[in-house]
């Protein structure tokens, strides 16, 4: 998946 | 999480800690770019406004409030505390000429036409671009304190090992990200002239100078 919804990077 | 990105977060935290401190403890925010700073606070502030809707994990909270008070109270001392030593003369880089394309291109490019998905596109592609009144204050007084300069090369750095993790992550997970992914690229590559100078030059135990 490219860009997940939730960004779980900082 | 992989140890690329661990790194790369722990570089981010030491540059800004190295920041910070070097302002509190020379009492002087000389040779820094105010306006830099004020566009780190920005990129925090609108890529974690989902500090408390969306919990990740104890680290991602816990550093995500770091982020932020540390370059507020960094912006804080700037403007504020130690505003007797900030070199307005020199910090002449125009923030709107940053913050309005950016804004435009995040409405443009996007995963998500949603407020929050676009204020994080906002941050990341700001971001890229927000280190440059730091590099043009650089290139305008010909030199940086040491110090100044190993913030910078913590700061580059960061980067640079996030763009290791996201291939790490691509081949691993499949995951990738390409607005987050083209963004680091442009990031990182801005400071490649300063790698060079931090490189050839401060590692070597002389000043950082620009070739007039």
């Amino acid at each position: 998946p490219s860009g997940g919804e939730t960004h779980d990077e900082l | 999480m992989n140890i690329f990105r661990l790194l790369g977060d722990l570089s981010h935290l030491l540059a800004i800690i190295i920041l910070l401190l070097k302002i509190w403890r020379t009492r002087s925010c000389a040779g820094v770019s105010g306006k830099s700073q004020i566009l780190f606070a920005l990129v925090f502030t609108t890529r974690y406004l989902d500090l408390f809707t969306n919990f990740i994990s104890m680290y991602n909270s816990a550093m995500k409030l770091i982020y932020l008070v540390c370059s507020y109270a960094t912006v804080f001392l700037m403007y504020f505390k130690f505003k007797a030593t900030y070199d307005s003369n020199h910090d002449t880089f125009r923030m709107e000429f940053l913050v309005v394309p950016v804004g435009g291109l995040a409405f443009l490019v996007n995963h998500d036409f949603t407020p929050l998905e676009i204020l994080w596109t906002f941050s990341i592609y700001l971001e890229a671009v927000a280190i440059l009144p730091q590099l043009f204050m650089i290139s305008k007084t010909g030199e940086a304190e040491t110090i100044t300069s190993h913030y910078l090369f913590a700061l580059g750095s960061y980067r640079a090992l996030y763009i290791v993790n996201w291939v790490f992550r691509f081949y691993t997970e499949g995951f990738f990200d390409l607005i987050a992914i083209v963004a680091g690229c442009v990031q990182t590559i801005l400071y490649c002239d300063f790698f060079y100078l931090y490189i050839t030059k401060v590692l070597k135990g002389k000043q950082l100078t620009l070739p007039a």
